[in-house]
């Protein structure tokens, strides 16, 4: 927790795929904060907790100088008589924070992410790995089903106008890469990587209609999300030759 | 043949 808001790390069980999550002071109600704050937590109990809130219920995260555990109190906004207090002992993770770096990625696109999502899903069910790559006319999301021979691409072509943005939900245009591909294009690159990863981020569509995807030459892909709270970001080791 | 590589690899613990 920082002046800013909350920032979340969390990694998976096999180090493969890192999730960097932050949420902006100006998504709560209240924020107050006397000095920045590092807490380590079971990822599990926190969920199981912050699930048994309804969606109109008011909820209080506070941990205090010194704290072994983060208390979540659930307020119910009509009855504010009515609260559950919920402790989440904090863990020790050791070493398993992680610092990331910022660094300039050669190629960025923006799709839609409802569109993405498809992709990762089919994708996945023809292969393990996929390989992505991003030229300037666009990119290109490739697997390779080694047993049947059957080949799946989609392609991305950057769009040609500026803002293709659709007039409403079903009408999504094909394909239709937004503006930032044109900033963000330095060289071509090219990642493999694991198709289930690509799954898992891609399921975060409902925040973001947009989805970004920033690539490297040998350095993990990023998904990203932004919205009006913060953002939500996927770095996904790829696959590297031996 | 490619092989999976670690996330943990390309960041640095503080």
């Amino acid at each position: 927790c920082s002046k800013e808001g909350i920032m979340l790390q969390g990694m998976d069980e096999f180090h493969i795929s890192l999730v960097e999550f932050f949420l902006s002071k100006r998504s709560f109600e209240s924020y107050a904060l006397c000095h920045d704050l590092c807490m380590s937590l079971p990822i599990d109990s926190l969920a199981t907790v912050l699930k048994k809130a309804n969606d109109d219920d008011v909820c209080t995260l506070k941990a205090g100088h010194k704290a072994k555990v983060l208390t979540v109190a659930i307020e119910t906004r009509d009855q504010p008589w009515l609260v559950s207090k919920h402790d989440v002992p904090f863990i020790d993770l050791g070493s398993e924070y992680l610092v990331i770096s910022r660094i300039p990625y050669d190629a960025k696109i923006t799709v839609w992410s409802t569109r993405f999502a498809r992709l990762a899903h089919e994708l996945h069910q023809l292969s393990g790995s996929l390989d992505i790559q991003i030229i300037h006319e666009g990119a290109r999301f490739t697997a390779l089903d080694e047993g049947s021979g059957k080949k799946g691409c989609f392609i991305f072509r950057r769009a040609k106008v500026v803002d293709e943005y659709r007039d409403s939900e079903d009408d999504e245009p094909a394909g239709a890469i937004i503006h930032e591909f044109h900033r963000y294009f330095h060289k071509a690159t090219s990642l493999r990587v694991s198709t289930k990863y690509l799954v898992h981020a891609s399921k975060r569509a409902p925040l973001s209609s947009k989805v970004s995807v920033l690539m490297k030459e040998d350095q993990p892909l990023l998904v990203q999300y932004d919205f009006y709270e913060g953002v939500l970001k996927f770095y996904i080791a790829p696959r590297i030759a031996d | 043949t490619r092989s999976q590589s670690s996330i943990s690899s390309y960041f640095q613990a503080p």
